[in-house]
């Protein structure tokens, strides 16, 4: 298949084959993605390829980043701060020419966090940009912050503002997680859980691909 | 694969069944969904008169005419996709990431001569 395969893979825009070495899951909103566009006749023809209707962005590529980063030591007085992660995708396989119209990040927590915080405590959430050395940018604003007084099995943050204007093709991408606890009157009642509530991190990320841009553009 | 043509295949231009298994490229290990799509492709003739169903453009109409009266001189109308749609394909990329992505023109839906 040499020439002509390779010919095939550049058109579906790969550079080379694949050949997947620890393939992971396949996240549920991509399979929902997936099957949507192949059931819905929608009332004008074929679905849009040039648009994720789940999410009404433009974009015909929707991948799916694993965090390969890692905890950090929290620095700050016990119990104060609950967990510290540095969260590191590569986006190396995003292409020239591909523009970003959506990111969404997925905090997924464990069954046994559900009772974290405990009551009267709030655990406030910061998301920081970070050099790949997992050092927050000093000075620098948190991108996110959110404060919450009951954690559910999965938190989305979206993340597109926030990333339109950093995030070119082939580079990768640091983010500084911060949680901490704060109780009524700033004092916070006993230990919160950290770590082991923490189950994984995935970054989703939509983009317009070149053809569809020259498509949308002559169009 | 396309399956033998039928006994009497009809001559004229129109869609052919193709069903293109990826399992047969050895793809199968990094796509994830589908396993294979029908893609079709065009084939047939495009005979003069051409006949109105077939899609085809006045300037195929006068080349057909031409072809009648000076077969050697001047071919047929070609027998092409003049309406595709797109598919979606899900799959591992060389950094194990998942992939969903639309891919245009990749199902041949309709033929006409041009």
């Amino acid at each position: 298949l040499g020439p002509q395969e390779s010919a095939l893979l550049r058109s579906l825009g790969l550079s080379a084959k694949p050949s997947p070495r620890s393939p992971g899951p396949v996240p549920p909103v991509l399979w929902r993605i997936f099957h949507k566009g192949r059931t819905l006749p929608r009332p004008g023809g074929e679905p849009e390829p040039c648009r994720v209707e789940e999410f009404n962005v433009p974009g015909n590529i929707v991948r799916v980043f694993a965090d390969q980063g890692r905890f950090l030591p929290e620095g700050q007085p016990q119990g104060r701060l609950c967990l510290r992660k540095l969260l590191f995708f590569n986006l190396s396989a995003l292409q020239e020419g591909e523009r970003l119209t959506m990111a969404q990040l997925e905090l997924q927590f464990h069954h046994n966090s559900y009772h974290w915080p405990s009551p009267g405590q709030v655990l406030e959430l910061r998301l920081y940009r970070a050099s790949p050395r997992g050092l927050p940018r000093p000075g620098r604003s948190p991108l996110v912050e959110r404060s919450f007084v009951q954690l559910r099995k999965s938190l989305l943050l979206d993340l597109s503002a926030a990333l339109k204007d950093g995030t070119a093709p082939g580079r990768n991408l640091a983010l500084v997680l911060e949680i901490s606890a704060s109780g009524d009157g700033g004092t916070v009642r006993g230990p919160c859980a950290g770590s082991d509530a923490f189950a994984a991190t995935s970054l989703l990320l939509v983009t317009l691909g070149p053809r569809c841009r020259a498509a949308r553009s002559r169009r | 694969s396309a399956p033998s043509p039928p006994l009497t295949p009809s001559p004229l231009c129109k869609p052919r069944r193709l069903y293109i298994s990826f399992s047969d490229v050895g793809w199968e290990n990094w796509i994830i969904a589908p396993q294979g799509y029908l893609a079709n492709y065009c084939g047939g003739e495009c005979p003069f008169p051409l006949a109105a169903e077939l899609n085809s453009t006045n300037h195929a109409v006068l080349q057909t005419m031409v072809h009648s009266l000076d077969p050697q001189g001047t071919p047929q109308p070609c027998c092409v996709p003049v309406r595709l749609s797109p598919i979606s394909i899900l799959y591992y990329d060389n950094s194990d990431n998942v992939v969903l992505r639309h891919y245009e023109d990749m199902v041949v839906d309709e033929c006409g001569c041009r």
